[in-house]
């Protein structure tokens, strides 16, 4: 049975670096 | 349909095995908020988010949504595409799509509808210093 990190569920949204 | 027809991928369906930072496992449909708050405090590379969702351009002809976020403190402004059956956590809340129908349908994952207003658990990078 696969297991899978819980951090695959999460969608990575990273904003934009403006300051 | 078209030959190359995207699929979601497998930990959404109903039953699938998710470990935690702390190494405790749990099924995909009994995630709690709580689960990843603590998975992520554990984490020295990723942090929790808060995604408020500001927009939904959907269509069921493209099968896709664009989601527009404003993540974060700063209220960064992010637009996904994404499969309208693809679920997102909503805090305190739970799994949520813009179509649950259809995510109900295809991974009988347990879904409420994802609105304007919900706020989402996304994942950023801490700061490395």
């Amino acid at each position: 049975v696969p297991v899978f990190p819980w951090h695959s569920l999460v969608p990575f949204l990273a904003p934009t670096q403006s300051d | 349909a078209p030959s190359s027809a995207p699929s979601l991928p497998p930990y959404f369906i109903k039953g699938s095995i998710i470990q935690l930072a702390d190494g405790e496992l749990k099924r995909v449909e009994d995630l709690k908020t709580e689960d990843f708050i603590q998975s992520a405090e554990i984490s020295s590379e990723l942090k929790i988010d808060s995604s408020t969702v500001e927009r939904i351009d959907g269509s069921h002809t493209s099968n896709f949504a664009i989601v527009q976020f404003s993540v974060g403190e700063h209220r960064a402004q992010v637009s996904v595409e994404v499969l309208l059956e693809y679920p997102f956590f909503v805090f305190g809340q739970g799994w949520s799509s813009c179509c649950p129908d259809r995510t109900t349908q295809l991974l009988e994952l347990p879904c409420t509808k994802l609105s304007v207003g919900d706020v989402c658990i996304s994942l950023t990078l801490k700061n490395l210093r």
